[in-house]
C-alpha cells in the first residue's frame, strides 16, 4: 500500500503531490524526469512526468483531473506513475511500452482547482481564470478544446459548471498541453482520465456522427474494459461520448482526434453510483489497479498497431 | 470552506424526450443552484444532480408535478465530506 512516506490510500493535497512526483524521478532517474510545460492561471506549475529510456520516440500521453474535483483520478495517476516506474524491466509488456515508446504523465491537469476544490469548495469542477464582464469564475476545461467549440453541449453563461469560455484554448492550462502536443509531433495515444459513472470513451464528443476509426477504437475499448473487469468486476460502458454520456462540445479527446492521434479515449473512473465526486479514499487503490489493465491494454495496442 | 449542509443528490429517470425537455429547463433556472453531475440526455438513462438544500422541496415538487422518476443518490452529501475530512486527517497522522 506504501512506497517510501507515500500513501496512496489517501487524497493529498497539490504540494504532496508535487513533492511525490519529485520523488519518484529521483528514485528512478534513468527512466522518469519531470518536465514543465507551463503554468495555470494562478501561476502554479503544470509538470508532467516524462518516461523514457532515451532517444526521441513516438509517445504516449495521459493526463488526469481536468475536472478538479474527479479526485480519484488524480490519485489514480500519481499510482499509475509509481506502477510505469516500478514495471520497467521487470513486466515484459510496460518494458517493450517504454523501449519503443516514451510515456508523459500529467496528473493534475487543472492545479488551481484542484487547490480550490481542497480549499474552499469540495464540488469545484472548472479553472479559476476570471471572465471579464461576469461576477462567475472559471471555465470547463473539457469545453475549451478547438473541436466543435461553442456547439451543443457546452454552456455560454459564465456561472454555468460547463461554460467554455471566451474562446477556444481561452484557458491557459489547456493551451498549456496544446502547445506541448503540436510541438511534440509524434503522441500516438492520447488517454484522459475523468471519475464518473464508469465510462469508456472515444470520439466524437460535439457530433454523433461515427468516426473513421470507429470499429478499431469500439474494439480496443471493449478489450481494455474487459482487462479491466477482470480484476473487481467493474462494469463500464463503452463508446463515442456523444452517445454513450451527452453531446458536448470542445472536449480534449475531440481535439486530439483531429490531430492525427488515433488513440484518444477517455475514461470515466469508478463512483459505484453511490458517491459520484466523492468517492471513499480506501477505494483509490482499487479504482487505480483496474484502471491500470485497462491503460496497460490501450498501450499495448498502440504499441503493436504502429501509424 | 463552503459547505453542503441538507444538500441532496437526486437520481433522476426521465422516461422521455419530454421529460428531458423539463429537466433542461429545470437547469437554466439559476436560482435553483442545481449541480448537474450528470446531465439528462437519452430517455431511460439517469441523470444526477445535486440539489442545495434551500431548492429540494421545489425540485422535488417539480419532479412529482411532471411524473418524472426520481430517488435519492446521496442524502446529505456534507455527511460524506465530513468522512472525507476525518479520512484525510487520519491518513495525514499515519
Amino acid at each position: 500500500q506504501r512506497n517510501g512516506n507515500f500513501n496512496f490510500e489517501a487524497y493529498h493535497t497539490l504540494e504532496e503531490i508535487s513533492q511525490e512526483m519529485d520523488t519518484l524521478a529521483a528514485q528512478y532517474p534513468g527512466l522518469v524526469s519531470k518536465v514543465n510545460i507551463g503554468q495555470s492561471f494562478e501561476k502554479r506549475p503544470m509538470n508532467v512526468l516524462k518516461f523514457s529510456t532515451g532517444g526521441d520516440k513516438p509517445a504516449i500521453w495521459l493526463d488526469a483531473g481536468i475536472h478538479a474535483r474527479e479526485w480519484v483520478t488524480q490519485a489514480t495517476a500519481l499510482w499509475t506513475a509509481n506502477k510505469i516506474a516500478s514495471d520497467y524491466g521487470n513486466d515484459p509488456s510496460i518494458t517493450s511500452i517504454l523501449d519503443t515508446m516514451d510515456i508523459f504523465l500529467l496528473p493534475v491537469t487543472n492545479p488551481d482547482g484542484y487547490v480550490f476544490s481542497q480549499t474552499k469548495n469540495r464540488m469545484w469542477r472548472k479553472t479559476r481564470s476570471k471572465v471579464s464582464g461576469s461576477f462567475c469564475v472559471g471555465v470547463d476545461p473539457n469545453r475549451n478544446w478547438d473541436a466543435g467549440f461553442g456547439g451543443p453541449g457546452a454552456s455560454n453563461n459564465p456561472c454555468s459548471d460547463s461554460y467554455h469560455g471566451p474562446h477556444a484554448n481561452s484557458e491557459v492550462e489547456v493551451k498549456s498541453i496544446v502547445d506541448f502536443i503540436k510541438s511534440h509531433g509524434k503522441i500516438k495515444a492520447f488517454i484522459t482520465l475523468h471519475s464518473y459513472s464508469q465510462l469508456l470513451m472515444f470520439p466524437y464528443g460535439y457530433t454523433c456522427t461515427k468516426s473513421d476509426n470507429f470499429d478499431e477504437l469500439n474494439e480496443v475499448a471493449q478489450k481494455a474494459a474487459q482487462s479491466l473487469a477482470s480484476l473487481h468486476g467493474t462494469k463500464y460502458k463503452v463508446g463515442p461520448i456523444c452517445s454513450v454520456i451527452y453531446q458536448a462540445s470542445g472536449s480534449t479527446v475531440d481535439w486530439t482526434y483531429s490531430q492525427g492521434i488515433k488513440y484518444s479515449f477517455t475514461f470515466e473512473l469508478r463512483d459505484t453510483g453511490r458517491y459520484g465526486f466523492l468517492l471513499p479514499a480506501s477505494q483509490i487503490i482499487p479504482t487505480a489497479q483496474e484502471t491500470w489493465l485497462a491503460l496497460r491494454t490501450i498501450m499495448e495496442h498502440t504499441l503493436n498497431h504502429p501509424y | 470552506q463552503e459547505t453542503f449542509v441538507g444538500d441532496q443528490v437526486l437520481e433522476i429517470t426521465p422516461r422521455n424526450e419530454e421529460q428531458i425537455k423539463h429537466l433542461v429547463e429545470l437547469e437554466a433556472e439559476e436560482h435553483l443552484q442545481l449541480d448537474f453531475w450528470k446531465l439528462p440526455t437519452i430517455p431511460g438513462e439517469t441523470a444526477h444532480v445535486r440539489v442545495p438544500f434551500v431548492s429540494i422541496q421545489a425540485v422535488k415538487v417539480f419532479l412529482e408535478s411532471q411524473g418524472i422518476a426520481y430517488s435519492t443518490m446521496i442524502e446529505d452529501v456534507q455527511v460524506l465530506l465530513d468522512k472525507e475530512n476525518e479520512e484525510m486527517l487520519l491518513n495525514r497522522r499515519r
